[in-house]
């Protein structure tokens, strides 16, 4: 049977808010050693996403605030998908992760090709 | 037959110099839309590696120099590799991405997660 994103993904997900400083967002990722930050508004929605290449990004363009380098139409996934499905969509995208959504488009989880990549391994050992 | 390094690996690798500015590799990054830069030396050969989650540290500890946000100790791999003992070496360092060196350690190609996704799907269609 296919692995499903329900299987792979994980649920503890580091968010971050439209406001936030570049610097705020940048110490989420290094002390949990993560490289993709949801965005969500006051209200619970997901508005947007950052990844260390933002940052990067943020560093070259001297930017100073999330709204300014978040990306804000956000690739995502449902937890009944299947695995092929999720990696086929971010290699179309050229993007390393999304965040798992809820059919209220609640952020429930993410997952990255990192993740795939460990499962190829797993799956056969 | 087992996929091997060789068959997956990009041969075009972006690098920097340790007495780089963050700045610039920033730059190097967003340009070719990556997130690894092998750092070279004069001498040619390999010293380090910088990832985009190392210029957000650089933002979190206010860095200026890739000297001083580099990883000294690099994870590589050779090009006669499975995809397997690669993708298991990356999940053990939870690392994203590896230079590819040959048997004089000079860099040669890199091979990231998001490769061996991609090669996921593409295997199977
Ligand atoms: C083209 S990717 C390449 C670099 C890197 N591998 C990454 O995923 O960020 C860089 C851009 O993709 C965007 N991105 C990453 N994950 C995304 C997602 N799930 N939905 C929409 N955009 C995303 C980032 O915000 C960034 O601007
Ligand atoms: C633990 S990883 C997690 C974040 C991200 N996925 C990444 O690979 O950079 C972050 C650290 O791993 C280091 N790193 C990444 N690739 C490496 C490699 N091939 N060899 C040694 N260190 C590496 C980076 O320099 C960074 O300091």
């Amino acid at each position: 049977k296919e692995p499903t994103v329900r299987e792979l993904m994980r649920r503890e997900v580091v968010t971050a808010k439209p406001d936030e400083k570049v610097e705020e967002a940048a110490r989420k990722l290094i002390v949990k050693g993560i490289d993709h930050l949801p965005v969500i508004a006051e209200d619970g929605r997901l508005v947007g996403i950052v990844t260390s290449w933002d940052l990067a990004r943020a560093i070259a363009e001297r930017r100073r605030f999330l709204s300014e380098i978040m990306t804000r139409r956000v690739v995502t996934a449902r937890e009944d998908e299947t695995i092929d499905a999720v990696a086929w969509r971010m290699a179309q995208h050229s993007i390393s992760g999304v965040p798992v959504v809820d059919e209220e488009k609640k952020v429930i989880g993410i997952i990255t090709t990192d993740d795939i990549s460990k499962r190829l391994v797993e799956g056969r050992s």
